[in-house]
């Protein structure tokens, strides 16, 4: 598998996660 | 293999969780308030065989100053659909989906969002801020919405309408580091050594 789509796939997961944390302590 | 680009060696030599540290020190630790910092990454199209710029890793801060109760440029039809998206991202990536009234279901920002469609995006050599910053080997530092609504880039333009007012792509090994802020940040040089310490991947 290319490096890009997993590069953009473990970037997502990341954004997300943190995004979590971000609007759970907002 | 010498048939495989240049990039591959980053991959190799920096995994994508030193990619991000270095991503997230380098706004965490500066001075201006930048939003996001993406490492555009260089490597050969296996069809053209020309050089681009794809995804490479990004970090998302957000904007610091930002109120909670912020009335987003984007419609309702819009925030629905963003939200629609998220949340079948969100399911992608954990395999479930997601609870109601989860946290995937809040407000997605125009920078988020912004972000995001960022990862689908590639630009030739020569093409586009990273583009250009990566053909001249030289930084493009575009600081007010007029300098970044009157550039001839798209992407420019689009980060504009997304509310960014400073969007930066610096050269480096490899790739071109692009920051944007909401707020204007103007040029200055302790920015750009940062990223070529920060980046350097030889040393």
């Amino acid at each position: 598998q290319s490096a890009v789509p997993q590069a953009r796939k473990a970037s997502l997961a990341r954004f997300l996660e943190k995004r979590k944390e971000r609007v759970m302590s907002s | 293999p010498t048939s495989s680009s240049a990039s591959t060696s980053i991959v190799n030599d920096f995994n994508q969780d030193t990619l991000q540290q270095r991503l997230q020190g380098l706004i965490d630790t500066a001075r201006e308030s930048w939003t996001y910092a993406i490492f555009w990454q260089s490597s050969i199209d296996d069809y053209s065989g020309h050089s681009v710029l794809g995804w490479g890793d990004g970090y998302y801060k957000g904007e610091v100053n930002k109120p909670k109760t912020t009335q987003s440029a984007a419609s309702l039809a819009e925030q629905q659909y963003r939200k629609r998206v998220l949340r079948e991202l969100n399911s992608m990536i954990s395999g479930t989906p997601a609870p109601e009234n989860d946290a995937v279901d809040e407000e997605v920002t125009d920078t988020e969002w912004f972000f995001l469609i960022s990862m689908t995006q590639s630009f030739a050599n020569g093409n586009g801020l990273p583009g250009q910053a990566a053909f001249n080997n030289q930084p493009v530092w575009l600081a007010g919405s007029d300098r970044l609504l009157a550039s001839h880039c798209e992407r420019a333009r689009q980060g504009q309408g997304f509310g960014l007012q400073t969007i930066v792509c610096i050269p480096s090994a490899d790739g071109v580091i692009e920051l944007g802020s909401t707020e204007l940040i103007l040029q200055n040089s302790d920015v750009m050594k940062k990223v070529r310490v920060s980046f350097d991947f030889n040393n």
